[in-house]
Order: structure tokens, then sequence, then C-alpha cells
């Protein structure tokens, strides 16, 4: 089973479209694939038309009953192969509660693996903040991917992210490979075709050398409830996706 | 002295640059104006070439002194007559440490009050989640803005937005105006216009009459360190949020 983490501390740069696009083309091959929401927004819980102030029981019931993962917390999402663990807007307190106590970290991990003959593909859709949900999520993930939008100021958060990403990695064993995204990306903006320059000179080993495309279809998808790979396969951000999962794929199977 | 707070738990909507861009204008009109970063990612810090990493003092300090307010904290931004209250990555760790002591929502309240005579516009950028740094935001301010980005998701996540406000509303005794402005407005795309007939007939009283367009120099000017009112006051951009600013201003003589 694949554990993979989609994180970054900054908003609105196509975290949980990445995880409903990556998760999407993964149930189409057959894989069963799961993803959660650990976002106490609920935008990927709201996506598949669940209402995150009423989720119960979801990932919140799973923090405080110490990791225990009941069948109900595993929701149908539409799509053939492609399982959702809810997020709830109860969340938001978990850091108050929950955020000093011992093992607090490794509730997410221990849960996770008493699903591994259940499911060969997880993805993990974390909220737009350090805290321990995300310290949760990278804990129970093989590989981390970081959506950056190509913009300048992203390129400054970034450094922030990898900082981050530096400081949690000293306390795992086994190295974590990361893949930076670069989304949101128009070729006709020049901020963004000089950040990408930017950013393959600054990370060109963690940088993915393709970008996945502004597509407004996107949006269309996300009224559907479907990702968009699933309604349109052939639209500029699907094939986009196709490319990557192609990269990660071939990476992941050193995890 | 009139505090406007610009919150949507809703990450990558335009609060930031709201906040810069309504900033710069009031600055501009030459009002003495604050704009206060509530961010542990400190992407408002970031844009006037502070780093949220080794900021000191800061919001934070404040915080840590329970409202103690110094001058050191407040920087200069380059633009005349604007200043900057700035985060840092510790912010982080307020809803852990303080999250349940009492009296921790009015402790910027209270440093601000002691601005009365300094300033007469703050704005404060909140970051994408409710915690304690939104509920402090809340407390302190007159006005909310809601930045909300014209698509279908977004619309859902505006709902969770105002039942939060009502639940923190309630234990305060002064109504508190709400202005809901959508942003990234594209009109070519379906979902956007779509969207903001939606947000016309769901939210009729407290939607802006008007809409932010999406406008590629945004990334241009934050490239810049400069609000885009400030480096093209003419600039499709820059104009709207001259609108909303009149906007406010006419309903904020009442607060
Ligand atoms: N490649 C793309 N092209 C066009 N729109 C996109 C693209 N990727 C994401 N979007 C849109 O941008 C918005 C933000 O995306 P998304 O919600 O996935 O970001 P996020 O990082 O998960 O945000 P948050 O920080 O709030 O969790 C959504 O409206 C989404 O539809
Ligand atoms: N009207 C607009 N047109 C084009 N781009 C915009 C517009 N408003 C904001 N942006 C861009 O969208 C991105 C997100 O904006 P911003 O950082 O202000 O959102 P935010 O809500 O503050 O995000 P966060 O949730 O991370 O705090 C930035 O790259 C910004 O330059
Ligand atoms: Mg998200
Ligand atoms: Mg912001």
């Amino acid at each position: 089973m694949h554990v993979w983490t989609v994180a970054n501390q900054k908003g609105g740069v196509g975290k949980t479209t990445t995880v409903v696009s990556l998760g999407g083309l993964c149930a189409q091959r057959g894989l069963r694939t799961l993803v959660v929401d650990l976002d106490p927004h609920g935008s990927l819980s709201s996506y598949f038309r669940l209402d995150p102030e009423s989720v119960n029981p979801g990932l919140y019931e799973l923090f405080r009953n110490d990791g225990q993962l009941e069948p109900a917390m595993l929701r149908p999402t539409g799509v053939e192969g492609l399982s959702l663990l809810p997020a709830s807007t109860a969340l938001a307190t978990l850091d108050r509660q929950l955020g000093t106590r011992k093992g607090m970290g490794l509730i997410l991990r221990r849960a996770l693996q008493r699903l591994d003959g259940e499911f060969e593909r997880v993805l993990l859709d974390c909220p737009p903040m350090l805290g321990v949900l995300m310290v949760n999520a990278l804990a129970a993930s093989q590989r981390v991917i970081i959506p950056v939008q190509t913009e300048f100021l992203a390129v400054k958060g970034l450094e922030r992210m990898m900082r981050t990403l530096a400081m949690i990695q000293r306390s795992r064993n086994e190295a974590q490979p990361q893949t930076i995204v670069p989304t949101l990306y128009d070729q006709r903006t020049r901020a963004s075709v000089e950040t990408l320059a930017l950013l393959r000179h600054e990370y060109s080993d963690l940088l993915w050398d393709d970008v996945i495309p502004e597509d407004t279809l996107f949006r269309e998808a996300s009224k559907q409830a479907l990702p968009l790979t699933v309604l349109r396969p052939w639209a500029r951000g699907s094939q986009a996706y196709r490319r990557l999962l192609a990269t990660v794929e071939a990476t992941a199977e050193d995890d």
C-alpha cells in the first residue's frame, strides 16, 4: 500500500485538486484507492457532497478514539474504486486538545497500517497550516507531493515549507522523497514563466519536470462532484495529472 | 480608527491581496494605515520582504507578552503612510499554547486600542483556518470582509464560514457588519458566471454589488513588493479595489 501526502502551508495552490485528480486516476486504473481529508474546512469532503458540519464518524472520531478506524468511516465517492475518509469541522479543535500529548503524531499512521490489505493507494489532503494534522499526515506517508503556484510569493512560501519538512524529517529514520509540482501555470503570464525558471534553478532535483496548466474545467468538475480525469479524461488538466502520476509511480517503486 | 478584518477559512481566495490593495489605497489617500499579518505562513510579511522565520519582535511577541505592543513591532513597508505588524512562523504554536487560556481572544483588541490616535485604518489579514488568531481578529474589528472565489466549492465553504461567524458573533454585543467580496472573477468561465448568480441569490444583503476580476498584474505587483494600486493605479484590479473601498467607507461611517 502506497501512502502519499499532498501538503503546502500556502492556501489555494491545488492540494485538494491534486488529491482528487490523482485519486480518480488510480481508481480508474483499478487500484483500490482511499483519499483522506485532514482539512477542518473539509474541501475534499465537500467535493464529494459530504457536509463537514455533520460528518460522524469521520477523521475527528478516529483521532478521539486513539486511531480506532471503523468501517463506517470509509465512504463511497460516486467513483468506482475510490473511497473517502471525510473531515469534520471539529478537527479545528485537535491542536488545542491533543497538540502536546505524547504519540499524538503517530495516530493516523497506526490507523492506516490496519488498512494495508484493503487499499493499494492512499492520498492525504492537508490543511494549509502546520499543525498536528499535517504532522500526522507526514508521519503516515512514504512520499510528499508539494503543489506550488507559479507566482513569486509562492516560491518564498516554498522555502519555508521545505524548512518545515526538514525539521519534521529529522525525527524519521527512512528518507521521505518529495516531489514539487508547479500548478496553475499560465504560460501567457510573465510571472508564471519567470517563477518556473526560478523553481527549476533552485529545486532542480525535487521539481517535477512538467507543469499542471491552468484549466478552467477544474471548476466545472468540482460542480459535478467528479474528478476532472473522470469527467473529461482528455482535458489539458487531466492529461497533466496523468503525466504526474506516471512520474510518481515510476519513482514510487523504490518506496 | 476603523479596524477591518479580512477572513475566510478557504485558502487562496485573495485575503492577503485584499489587505495589500485596500491598505495601499488608504495610505495613498493620506490615511495613516496599519496592516497586521495574523497568518503563521506570513504571506503579508513576505509581500513586504520581511522573513517570517526571523521576525522579532512581531505579532507572536505581542501575544506572548499579553498584548504589550512595542514601537519596534511596527515596520515600514516602502509605501508612504503604510505600516506593517508582521507575523512569524512561531504563531503556529499559539493554538496549542494559549488556545484555552481565559481572555485569550481579546489580546489583539486590547493592543490595537492603544494605537487609537496613531492610525486611522487598520486591516487584519487572517490565516485560512479557524483558531485563536482568527477569533482575535474578529474580536478586534468593527467589520469583516470575506473574499470568496467565484467557483462552486467556494460557495459551500462560504456557508460554513458564515456559520462560524454567527457562532462567534453570539458573544459580542454590537453587530459586526460583513461584506462578501467575489474575487478572481473570470467572465469567460461558465463556473464563475453561474457561481456569481448563485451568490447574488443566496447572500443578496451581504454581497458587494461588484466583483474583483482576475488580473494577472497582481502577480507582477507581489514581485515588486508594491500594492497593485501603487504600481499600476489604472489596472483592472486596482480600479475594482478602489470601488470596493468606496463601498466599505460609505457604510463604515455608521461603525
Ligand atoms: N490547474 C488548475 N487550473 C485551474 N484551476 C485550478 C487548478 N488547480 C486548482 N484550481 C482551482 O483553484 C482553486 C484552489 O484549488 P484547491 O482548493 O485544490 O487548492 P488547495 O491548496 O487545496 O486550497 P486550500 O489551501 O484551501 O486547501 C479551486 O477553485 C480549484 O478549482
Ligand atoms: N484578482 C486576482 N486576479 C489574479 N490573481 C489574484 C487575484 N487575487 C489574488 N490573486 C493571486 O492569487 C493567489 C492567492 O491570493 P492570496 O495569497 O491573496 O490569497 P489568500 O486568501 O490570502 O491565501 P491564503 O489562504 O494562503 O492566505 C496569489 O498568487 C495572488 O497573487
Ligand atoms: Mg484544499
Ligand atoms: Mg493570505
